[in-house]
């Protein structure tokens, strides 16, 4: 059986939020070291993978390999109810068919409890390859997604391109062309964390990818900073680490070419 | 621009 408990049941609700658009419902694979999702869209553009360590919840035991199909607008349903602060538990039984949701305010004195029904989902795992990309760069995620936002308007295709000094994201569309150039900086944000920008370039790139994906990936609320890995011709990753040890989200990304 | 898919770049596990 599967019993999970996380101090924020906000954590989970961002995730879902974060991967909704872009999966309708996927298996969350659950062992002793903790819980795996790896998805594609309906178009395979776009892979999701998250991991979630058993370290990072509050309470977690796992005692047989177990796989929760679930429908993305289903658990939205269910996660909707569950204010911030709430902590949840999350408990299925070795059968697999149900899974079970217990949230409950700070003070204990609220607790509220959702069944949802899971299904059996017939998915392909793809091996993703351990690429050494020859462009890393960590960023603030408001500013990604500031970025991402605002270039959204001009064109269906984003084109970053890097080289040691600085990053540029670029859009032309049919009546007008946008760009955005950062450089390497350190700033401390309202919260006085230090959100750096820092880019990491073994080999100028430049890669074509979809605006569409890059505004659902960009996403300030899963993570104070970003890193974006890329290389000529390569899916692009966009990872966000979790606080705690929790583990990461993961989108994959293939590129536009001709 | 063509849209690529990952499955050219992922095999299936």
């Amino acid at each position: 059986m599967l019993e999970g408990r996380l101090t924020h049941a906000s954590t989970l609700k961002k995730i879902v939020e974060a991967v909704k658009d872009v999966i309708s419902e996927a298996n969350f694979d659950c062992n002793d070291s903790g819980i795996t999702l790896q998805c594609m869209d309906s178009g395979h553009v776009a892979l999701v993978l998250l991991q979630l360590n058993s370290d990072g919840f509050e309470d977690y035991r796992c005692d047989r390999n177990i796989t929760l199909g679930i429908n993305f607008a289903a658990l939205t349903k269910v996660l909707k109810c569950a204010a911030n602060d709430d902590s949840l538990t999350l408990k299925a039984d070795d059968s697999g068919d149900r899974l079970n949701f217990v949230f409950e305010s700070q003070k204990g004195d609220r607790v509220s409890e959702f069944d949802m029904k899971l299904m059996t989902i017939d998915a392909e795992l793809l091996s993703i390859p351990d690429n050494d990309y020859d462009v890393t760069i960590k960023m603030s995620s408001a500013e990604f997604s500031r970025i991402c936002k605002d270039l959204a308007n001009f064109g269906e295709t984003m084109n970053i391109s890097a080289d040691k000094e600085s990053v540029r994201f670029g859009v032309e569309g049919d009546v007008s062309a946008a760009s955005v150039v950062l450089r390497p900086n350190e700033t401390i944000d309202e919260d006085e964390k230090i959100v750096s920008t820092s880019i990491m370039v073994k080999k100028e790139t430049n890669v074509n990818l979809s605006m569409k994906f890059l505004k659902t990936f960009a996403n300030s609320s899963l993570a104070g900073s970003v890193t974006l890995e890329l290389q000529d011709d390569i899916p692009c990753l966009i990872k966000y680490v979790f606080p705690n040890d929790l583990g990461v989200l993961c989108f994959y990304l293939a590129p536009k070419g001709d | 621009m063509k849209q690529k898919s990952l499955l050219n770049f992922f095999g299936k596990k």
